[in-house]
């Protein structure tokens, strides 16, 4: 059992997630 | 960032692209063709068939002819940043056109999707780019992630 890797994995898609749905938010910087 | 890994995931992102010639790899990408129809599909208003019919598409086999394409392709991106994104990139190091051309380097061509890349994340129809990174392998998100980021610091 490797609940270390497991975790690890989770941690990894979920860091993942949450940079891209951090951009999905992000304003655009165009002007108007 | 292992920008060897950088170029060969990029590569891998530019499938989510429907493109009608070869791209699968850096010296399918070196003529420049594959990537000038990338950034009309991201930006069609910017990057238009008028922009797109000064990329020469027939027989560019020699270098010459390759940087003369990759060089229309880097002023385009970097006007677009500035004109339409109000993004100035300071201190990134510029992919050298001529080591794509000439050689089909791999450094400089992922320098160059890194930069295509920012123009995806970052145009109007964003939400649609970054879902198609989202549904991507793992070790390619990894790789755009990064790539992103170090772009977001050069803004």
């Amino acid at each position: 059992e490797n609940k270390a890797g497991a975790g690890g994995a989770a941690t990894s898609e979920g860091m993942l997630a949450n940079f891209f749905n951090s951009l999905l938010n992000k304003k655009s910087g165009a002007p108007g | 960032m292992d920008r060897e890994v950088l170029c060969e995931s990029l590569i891998v992102w530019l499938e989510t692209f429907n493109l009608d010639v070869p791209h699968g790899n850096a010296e399918e990408l070196s003529d420049g063709i594959a990537m000038s129809k990338v950034l009309h599909q991201i930006a069609p208003d910017y990057f238009t068939d008028s922009w797109l019919s000064r990329v020469k598409t027939e027989d560019v086999t020699n270098w010459r002819l390759k940087v003369s394409n990759l060089k229309k392709i880097l002023k385009g991106i970097l006007e677009y940043n500035i004109e339409i994104l109000g993004i100035q990139i300071h201190d990134f190091q510029m992919p050298d056109v001529n080591a794509i051309g000439e050689s089909s380097n791999h450094i400089e061509l992922g320098r160059l999707l890194q930069l295509i890349l920012g123009c995806a994340v970052n145009c109007t129809e964003k939400q649609e780019y970054i879902q198609r990174i989202m549904s991507m392998e793992e070790s390619v998100q990894h790789a755009v992630m990064t790539a992103i980021q170090e772009l977001m610091t050069k803004e």
